[in-house]
């Protein structure tokens, strides 16, 4: 059987927020190590990866590996009856068809039971290989969220550029043209405020606004988020969440028209 | 999508 208590409920459902307008439905494995999820949304631009540690959970058990298939739409509406200080438990029997969340609020005065039917679906593993990338920028989430909404009003693409003292956003729309630069800052008065750029090479890449918008909504889950170029790759956007796990999005660059 | 390439032309199937 699979049985896994995270505490932190409230992580969760951040993670299915996430992601569930990007992936309308995926395929969630368990294993020994942990719980990992890997999906395309629906045109296969873009790639969704998350794993959760087993000892991010407080409890955890998997008896052998399964693949549960979840609509996020319903998986979401579930884990919304759950409240952000619940502690949450999944269980699953092993052939079973139904996962079972269990929420526990902190004085553990109420206890609910949901039970989600799980689903067959067909899902293309990709192998994503380790790499070293020409540029890693580390910015606070809120920065990133605020620059890829705020071009999203002028232009429908931004072009990254990763330099060694900074990294510029631009993009140019019917309307006008927009350039928000951020300069490398390695703040430690205020570590969650910090810019940091890691170079071996300067890069400048086109991507899609709408998926960085997207991508976006993992901010809650970390005070930074990375993102990682390779010139002619796909961009990584990813948000780590302390002592648990990892979220990244990868997003093919646009090539000239 | 126009000049968007898909990211399954990136990494191969597993």
């Amino acid at each position: 059987m699979f049985e896994a208590r995270i505490a932190q409920g409230g992580l969760l459902k951040k993670v299915v927020e996430a992601i569930k307008d990007l992936i309308e439905d995926a395929n969630f494995d368990c294993n020994n190590s942990g719980f990992s999820l890997q999906a395309m949304d629906s045109s296969h631009v873009s790639l969704v990866a998350l794993s959760l540690r087993a000892d991010g959970f407080e409890h955890y058990r998997c008896d052998r590996n399964v693949s549960m298939g979840m609509k996020l739409a319903n998986l979401s509406k579930i884990l919304k009856c759950a409240g952000n200080e619940d502690a949450i438990t999944m269980k699953s029997e092993d052939n079973g068809d139904t996962i079972t969340f269990m929420f526990e609020t902190p004085n553990q005065e109420r206890l609910s039971e949901f039970d989600l039917k799980l689903m067959d679906i067909d899902s293309e593993h990709l192998g994503i290989p380790e790499a070293e990338y020409d540029a890693t920028v580390k910015l606070p989430a809120g920065e990133f969220q605020r620059i890829v909404k705020d071009l999203s009003s002028i232009g429908d693409t931004v072009e990254i550029s990763v330099t060694k003292d900074a990294v510029k956003f631009g993009t140019t729309g019917d309307i006008g043209s927009a350039n928000i630069m951020c300069r490398q800052n390695k703040s430690v008065d205020k570590p969650e405020e910090s810019t940091e750029i890691d170079i071996n090479e300067p890069v400048a890449l086109t991507f899609a606004l709408r998926y960085l918008n997207s991508f976006a909504k993992a901010t809650p889950l970390s005070t930074h988020v990375v993102l990682k170029l390779s010139k002619d790759l796909p961009i990584v956007v990813e948000y780590h969440v302390p002592d648990v796990g990892r979220l990244g999005f990868y997003l093919a660059p646009k090539v000239e028209e | 999508l126009a000049g968007q390439r898909s990211i399954s032309a990136f990494f191969a199937a597993k």
